[in-house]
């Protein structure tokens, strides 16, 4: 019968796209915003 | 009539080889940049607490609802990611300034006393992330060029 | 082989001197720490010739993975990590500032020697260590330098492209099939959503999709001959989950790129994957708005994007080989004789150089499609479209009757596949193929040739969601109009839970 692709941890019906969160092939659910590398502005990298 | 089929040898040697990679995959982390405070460690929590993302966790308006010290806590501690940079917007939201000189959160905490093009002098409120709480900075100058 | 003395040592030297500077604050003015290490490079003659650098990189790149035999790497990756970073740093930087800025050229040539290295490394290292192959190093090399590479840097945008096709043609050496230890890592890198983003939506789109849809050929070619039985190994099944999330991502965000390339897909994926078909079959564009299969009285030859040609990215004419066959198939296409060519087809489709199938799948599938579009080219010069009535008693229809009646079980059923592919979103190939298909089950002089008929759209419909549209609408066709008869034959009632089965699927229908 395959797999229930709606239990793939992919947000089907999500308005936006699902690519730029995706977390991966074999992650059960998006990446999170602390996962997702983003060009912030070189002064936000206080470390 | 296409029913299972014997692996032929370079398949069988494929299999082997993938078999063993099974047994070591690749972790998210492993294609994510270092993080110098929070790491990504999956560690099993209990059932019943939340195990998947709350919905909207990634948007504007869920950050706008936390804490100003949750929203500190998320641009200090998960820098380079997008959750810096909701966390950010929520704080400018909240009518914080991140002055890029000093590389620190203000908020006018009173009407200044001088205002002029270059800069308005009065007393802030800056976010201590050392001592991690607010702190008041009297007679502080706000340079307008290096306002963000 | 004759490499000066002190070389290696000098390498080593040099690679944990920059990962110093680079986990240091010096790397608060990055430029100026990269310029006095490129300095120093020159200084112990690294930079002296392609040799040398050469040497350099291979040496350096060892290390980097010998790091990872050395430390375990479910323990320590950061170790590792904090080890590669910077090599891969140092990498990007040379890359991007190797030749005057708008050469790209020398920047090219860099990067591909540079990803040649690491290919050769692995490939010798899988070869070395086999079951003990470890893909962790490799992964991060590669995701990290796409990452560097693909940050928003006017010198870097300038490249994007070239830099994009770099490692579409590493990771297609790399390819499934010939390092199997990397698959994980590979189907990881290739999904990532930094890459995706880079080849589906912001690289020009003939480039970056004809790339990608080799990438996924090649991993479908992979999973092909451990996807042929029903019980799936564990190992198998992750990568197989891995690939479905893979394709529903281009599903739902680049349905386009689906659609127009489906029938390269079709030839590679083994015909009892049916979900997985079913979901690229599925996809239609976006601008789309697809009727509900289950209108009562859908006039399907009246939609507005029924008579729309799709477009098809595969070259599907030029894979009917051998020539003379084509020239044959063309002489009897245009004038309907000599009747022996039709004898001659099934020999054709018998040789097959696919072990383990006795048939020709990607010749079987052109051929299908190349006469179905035939004979919408010859029904559209007489400014029709097709119908039940126009698309019979022609030289095309001749040879998909031929082909229905003179093959044996399997040939048939991967002739009636090669339809069933077709049937997808409303356009005319959906349109024909449907007409064809149940003209076909009209025309029938064995019950036998009706009954895999419904086998092949039943097995396509019994799967989980989704189903094709062109799918649904035939198969309601066939239940619904009375001239099919469909409810009078004995395989209908075969077993209780099949008629049951028709009978919930007619409910749907009615």
């Amino acid at each position: 019968m395959g797999q229930d692709l709606t239990a793939l941890g992919l947000n089907l019906n999500s308005m936006e796209n699902l690519y730029q969160s995706f977390g991966g092939p074999f992650s059960d659910g998006p990446a999170r915003p602390q996962d997702i590398d983003y060009p912030v502005p070189s002064e936000y990298l206080i470390n | 009539p296409l029913g299972p089929t014997p692996l032929q040898k370079d398949h069988q040697v494929q299999f082997q080889m993938m078999e063993a990679a099974y047994y070591h995959l690749p972790s998210p982390s492993d294609s994510e940049r270092l993080r110098p405070y929070l790491q990504r460690q999956a560690i099993a929590t209990p059932p019943h607490f939340p195990q998947t993302q709350l919905p909207h966790s990634d948007t504007i308006d869920f950050f706008q609802r936390l804490a100003t010290e949750t929203l500190f806590f998320v641009f200090y501690y998960m820098e380079g990611t997008k959750a810096q940079y909701l966390a950010a917007k929520a704080l400018k939201k909240q009518s914080w300034r991140f002055h890029t000189k000093y590389m620190m959160w203000f908020q006018r905490h009173e009407e200044p006393k001088i205002i002029n093009e270059e800069f308005e002098q009065g007393t802030y409120i800056y976010f201590d992330y050392e001592k991690w709480g607010q702190r008041k900075k009297e007679g502080f100058t706000f340079e307008y060029k290096y306002l963000e | 082989i004759d490499e000066p003395p002190g070389f290696l040592e000098r390498s080593e030297y040099l690679l944990k001197d920059w990962i110093t500077i680079f986990h240091t604050h010096a790397t608060r003015d990055p430029i100026k720490s990269f310029s006095n290490f490129v300095n120093k490079m020159n200084i112990y003659g690294i930079l002296k010739g392609d040799e040398a650098l050469t040497r350099f990189f291979r040496h350096a790149t060892q290390m980097c993975i010998d790091v990872t035999y050395r430390n375990d790497p479910t323990i320590n990756n950061t170790k590792i990590f904090k080890y590669i970073d910077p090599y891969v740093r140092l990498i990007a930087l040379l890359v991007k500032h190797s030749g005057e800025t708008s050469n790209s050229t020398t920047k090219l040539n860099l990067l591909n020697k540079i990803l040649g290295i690491v290919i050769g490394i692995l490939l010798k290292d899988q070869e070395v260590h086999k079951q003990n192959f470890q893909q962790l190093a490799y992964h991060r090399i590669f995701i990290m330098l796409f990452l560097e590479l693909s940050s928003s840097d006017p010198v870097l945008e300038n490249i994007m492209t070239n830099v994009l096709t770099a490692f579409c043609h590493a990771y297609h050496i790399l390819r499934p099939s010939i390092a199997p230890g990397f698959c994980y890592s590979w189907l990881e890198l290739i999904s990532h959503r930094v890459f995706l983003q880079r080849i589906l939506a912001t690289a020009p789109q003939a480039k970056g999709w004809s790339m990608y849809s080799q990438l996924l050929v090649d991993l479908f070619k992979y999973l092909a001959p451990f996807l042929r039985n029903a019980e799936l190994a564990k190992s198998v099944t992750l990568l197989y989950k891995g690939t479905l999330r893979v394709l529903l991502v281009l599903l739902h965000d680049f349905p386009e790129f689906l659609c127009d390339y489906h029938f390269g897909f079709c030839d590679v994926i083994p015909p009892n994957c049916i979900q997985m078909r079913n979901l690229i079959l599925s996809a239609y564009p976006r601008n789309m708005r697809l009727p509900d299969p289950f209108t009562p009285n859908l006039k399907v030859d009246m939609l507005s994007d029924i008579n729309t040609q799709p477009r098809i990215h595969s070259n599907y004419a030029a894979a009917i080989q051998p020539p003379n066959f084509k020239k044959d198939l063309d002489l009897y296409l245009k004038q309907r004789s000599p009747v022996t060519f039709l004898s001659e087809i099934r020999g054709h489709l018998q040789i097959s150089n696919e072990p383990g199938s006795r048939y020709n799948v990607p010749l079987m599938n052109a051929l299908v499609l190349y006469v179905g579009t035939q004979a919408i080219n010859q029904i559209r010069a007489k400014n029709q479209n097709p119908t039940m009535t126009n698309i019979i008693h022609n030289a095309h229809m001749d040879i998909l009757q031929n082909l229905a009646v003179d093959l044996d079980n399997e040939g048939r059923y991967l002739f009636l596949n090669a339809i069933a592919n077709q049937l997808r979103y409303p356009n005319i190939h959906t349109h024909y193929f449907s007409c064809a298909l149940l003209y076909l089950f009209d025309e029938a002089n064995t019950e036998a040739i009706q009954e895999q008929i419904t086998r092949v759209l039943l097995e396509r419909l019994i799967v989980n969601r989704p189903h094709p549209w062109g799918l649904l609408i035939t198969f309601i066709e066939l239940i619904k109009n009375p001239s099919y008869k469909f409810w009078d034959h004995d395989f209908v009632h075969c077993a209780p839970e099949i008629e049951k089965l028709f009978e919930s699927v007619a409910r749907s229908c009615m």
